[in-house]
């Protein structure tokens, strides 16, 4: 709940 | 979330030459950028000596392509900062990967021109604040990490 946002990334284009 | 104070922050800072200074900046950044979170842990240096320092950890908020991402940061405060830049890595879950190239080495550290001209004078102050907001604009260029693929094993990085 402390955490902050999760942490996330584009997806890989091949 | 856990509200720090600027008070608390100086207490951590005790061994920072420019302790105030250093305390102020960070409370502006992390009422700017709320899920960035001061941190103090070991920092161990090329030499292998290691030091407590104090990072702002946590993910800064990066549109790409219509999205955002809350793309994961280390950023290490040296005990000279803001007369020295911060030593800045992007930190992958281990359902991402990194992607080497001009901004970003395979061990994850981030290069700017904006730390390798770091300047605190009264003429020009480099602040965390500012790096921050070029590390946004650039990642939203050239994101630094991506979502692993499911089929791929972990721990690869993927070359520019």
């Amino acid at each position: 709940l402390n955490g902050g946002a999760v942490p996330s990334a584009p997806p890989t284009y091949t | 979330m856990a509200v720090v104070n600027e008070g608390a922050l100086k207490k951590m800072l005790k061994q920072y030459k420019y302790r105030d200074l250093t305390a102020r900046e960070i409370t502006n950044v992390i009422s700017q950028y709320k899920d960035l979170k001061p941190v103090m842990d070991a920092y161990t240096f090329n030499d292998g000596s290691s030091r407590d320092l104090m990072s702002l950890t946590g993910t800064l908020p990066v549109s790409y392509r219509g999205n955002v991402y809350n793309i994961p940061v280390c950023l290490w405060l040296l005990d000279m900062y803001p007369y020295n830049p911060p030593i800045c890595f992007v930190k992958p879950t281990s359902a991402m990967m990194i992607k080497t190239g001009k901004h970003i080495d395979a061990n994850g550290k981030i290069y700017l021109p904006y730390l390798h001209e770091w300047k605190h004078t009264h003429q020009s102050q480099s602040d965390l604040y500012g790096l921050i907001q070029v590390m946004i604009v650039v990642f939203s260029e050239e994101p630094p990490v991506y979502s692993r693929p499911t089929t791929q094993p972990p721990y690869q990085t993927f070359q520019a």
